[in-house]
């Protein structure tokens, strides 16, 4: 059964040693939802992953780096996870997050996202949904409302939109929600 | 063009298919 897109898992490991840049790597790709399962029951799930770790599932051709062409305009919605719910929710909502993006479930909006990103950190873990046009409001709006819908989150729970620029240099430690 | 989407509940199902 084929995706729509081709998608590429990547990982990130924290190594202070070396450059960011080099802890990035790319792990395969895949387009059909056999070769999607065959990865995920093969891999390590997100709440296994030692602190400092990310999967980032991305379309073909786009890095999940702020300086990406396809990034570099754009925004996340970010959830972010109390670390108690690491062992209760983190799986399941991450998996959720790859069946969306796989499954194509922002309709018309689809190609304006990039992929997915979800952070394991001994504060708080992070899953985020990227697109490639913070200013594209119709698009964010209507990927966010869906993407909520789908984690199953209560209405009362607030999710932000954050630009990456936003995100890059912020000088607290939480970038503003446009 | 066209566009390949699939639910969830299709794709929980190809999980399990062998």
């Amino acid at each position: 059964h084929h995706l729509q897109n081709r998608w590429v898992l990547w990982f990130f490991k924290n190594d202070r040693g070396r450059a960011w840049r080099d802890n990035l790597q790319q792990i395969t790709k895949f387009d059909t939802v056999e070769d999607f399962w065959a990865l995920y029951s093969h891999i390590k799930l997100a709440s296994k992953l030692s602190a400092g770790c990310d999967y980032a599932l991305f379309k073909d051709g786009i890095e999940p780096t702020w300086e990406d062409a396809r990034n570099k305009r754009g925004g996340r919605w970010l959830i972010s996870l109390a670390k108690e719910r690491r062992h209760i929710d983190l799986d399941r909502l991450w998996l959720e997050t790859l069946l969306c993006l796989i499954g194509e479930s922002f309709e018309e909006f689809g190609q304006e996202v990039c992929g997915a990103v979800v952070n394991i950190r001994s504060k708080k873990d992070k899953i985020s949904v990227w697109t490639q046009e913070a200013e594209n409001q119709k698009a964010v709006l209507h990927i966010g409302r869906v993407y909520k819908e789908r984690l199953g989150l209560s209405t009362k729970t607030i999710i932000g939109y954050q630009t990456h620029a936003d995100t890059a240099t912020k000088s607290n430690t939480v970038a503003k929600s446009k | 063009g066209t566009r390949i989407i699939y639910e969830r509940k299709f794709l929980l199902e190809c999980k399990n298919s062998p």
